[in-house]
């Protein structure tokens, strides 16, 4: 079972 | 969650593709590259409000951005003319995320990049699209984390 990569982001846009 | 080989793949497709053959081949060869994209059928809303069956490919690709990997979450759909038309491609930004429009990205989080507006086959296909996404996601990310400040958890 994959259940595929966590979804990451870089951190908040300023 | 079932194994996707090239069989199982042709009758997710069935008969509505046009060329299926060339779809489920070239589905193949990026899952196998980007492993955290998987082959989905689901019901595709066009702007009319009509809906269709459609394949794509959802998941994450990992995008480098100033020295640290992100899995950003997109979806790729596939017409069922394709490979003559271009996938419609989407980030898909979680609830801790937040869309950053862009020249690439609009509100609803839809993706635009030259590659998909010139797109062409066969000098165009999923696996350049992807490697054009991540250069150009590498340069200007599509989604940021939201600020964890106001989180309920400290209300």
């Amino acid at each position: 079972l994959n259940g595929g990569a966590v979804p990451s982001a870089p951190p908040t846009y300023t | 969650m079932a194994v996707v080989n090239e069989s199982g793949l042709k009758k997710m497709l069935s008969k509505q593709y046009k060329y299926r053959d060339l779809t489920v081949r070239e589905i193949t060869n990026v899952i196998s590259q980007y492993k955290d994209l998987k082959p989905l059928m689901d019901a595709y809303v066009f702007n009319d409000g009509s809906t269709r069956e459609l394949m794509s490919l959802t998941g994450t690709v990992p995008v480098s951005y100033r020295g640290n990997v992100y899995n950003i979450p997109v979806c790729l759909w596939l017409l069922d003319t394709y490979p003559y038309n271009p996938p419609i491609c989407f980030v898909k930004p979680t609830s801790a995320m937040m869309i950053k429009t862009g020249k690439h990205i609009d509100a609803n989080g839809k993706i635009y990049l030259p590659y998909l507006h010139e797109w062409k086959h066969p000098q165009s296909d999923l696996y350049g699209l992807i490697q054009v996404m991540i250069v150009v996601f590498g340069e200007e990310p599509p989604v940021f984390s939201r600020p964890t400040t106001q989180s309920p958890f400290q209300a």
